[in-house]
């Protein structure tokens, strides 16, 4: 029988270990703002 | 075995940043009117190999409009940003840009500016003036009559003028109008303009002197007229020595 395993177990199988203190780089775009946003 | 593809540019990355300078040169020595801009933010970058040593270079800028008039000899990296408060301009440009063996030449550019939205002005400063539109009633007879009273006063040549740069109007406590100008010098003393005015032509290029005006005419509830000009003294054209490119403005 298959029984649906609930997302939050799946998810917690599924994710991939990383290494503790891991941040991930920052989006490449856009850069960062040199004065303000309008 | 084909060369593998360039990793993609991040927009904070030098080579990005090395563009984007290249870029912001190429509209500002290529602009005619209004203000310098400065780069306030690299949105995108896309590069596309062509062949060996030669990419197309795609940039999206997002500029923020400096204080200094497009005519203005001062360099941009000390022309200051317009404030938030002072209703600033915000320009989008796209770039295309080519880099063949390391250097960097504009194809095209393509830009456009807006002002701020008077409710995120006014959300910070109630009582802010806001921009106007340039050919507002009192914005023209506020720059007429400072032109005229400059002209007036001065004992060298006669001032024409080029271009209003930008107006605000302010209705709350007082009712003061600014403006903001480009003039430039004629071949007429002020003196002599007096008697026939007709005759005062803007100088050839090779002796042009521009200048920029800024003026703030109180209206309510007292009266009170401040007129400043700076002339820049003749600029020798700097030849415009980038790649030749079909600019699109």
């Amino acid at each position: 029988s298959v029984a649906k395993r609930e997302v939050a177990e799946a998810a917690q199988h599924d994710k991939v270990p990383r290494p503790v203190g891991f941040v991930p780089p920052p989006p490449p775009c856009p850069g960062k703002i040199r004065y303000f946003k309008i | 075995v084909p060369a593998a593809p360039p990793a993609p540019l991040g927009c904070d990355d030098p080579e990005s940043e090395a563009a984007a300078a290249v870029a912001l040169s190429y509209i500002n020595s290529h602009s005619h009117y209004g203000y310098k801009f400065a780069l306030n933010r690299i949105e995108n970058i896309r590069m596309l190999p062509q062949k060996l040593n030669d990419y197309i270079l795609f940039l999206e800028l997002d500029l923020l409009e400096t204080t200094c008039h497009i005519l203005s000899p001062t360099p941009l990296e000390n022309c200051t940003v317009r404030s938030f408060t002072e209703h600033a301009v915000e320009g989008d440009c796209d770039v295309k840009l080519q880099k063949l063996d390391g250097k960097l030449s504009v194809l095209a550019s393509k830009c456009h500016s807006h002002a701020d939205s008077a409710e995120d002005v006014l959300q910070l400063c109630p009582d802010c003036p806001l921009l106007a539109s340039l050919n507002n009633t009192e914005v023209e007879t506020t720059v007429k009559a400072a032109l005229d009273d400059y002209n007036s006063k001065t004992a060298d040549a006669y001032l024409r003028l080029l271009e209003i740069g930008r107006a605000k109007i302010q209705y709350h406590p007082a009712h003061i109008v600014f403006v903001e100008f480009a003039v430039a010098a004629t071949n007429c003393s002020a003196e002599a303009a007096k008697e026939n005015v007709e005759a005062c032509q803007l100088l050839p290029d090779d002796q042009s002197n521009f200048g920029f005006c800024t003026a703030t005419k109180v209206i309510s509830p007292s009266q009170d007229f401040q007129v400043n000009c700076q002339l820049y003294g003749h600029q020798v054209p700097t030849p415009d020595t980038s790649f030749p490119s079909q600019d699109t403005s």
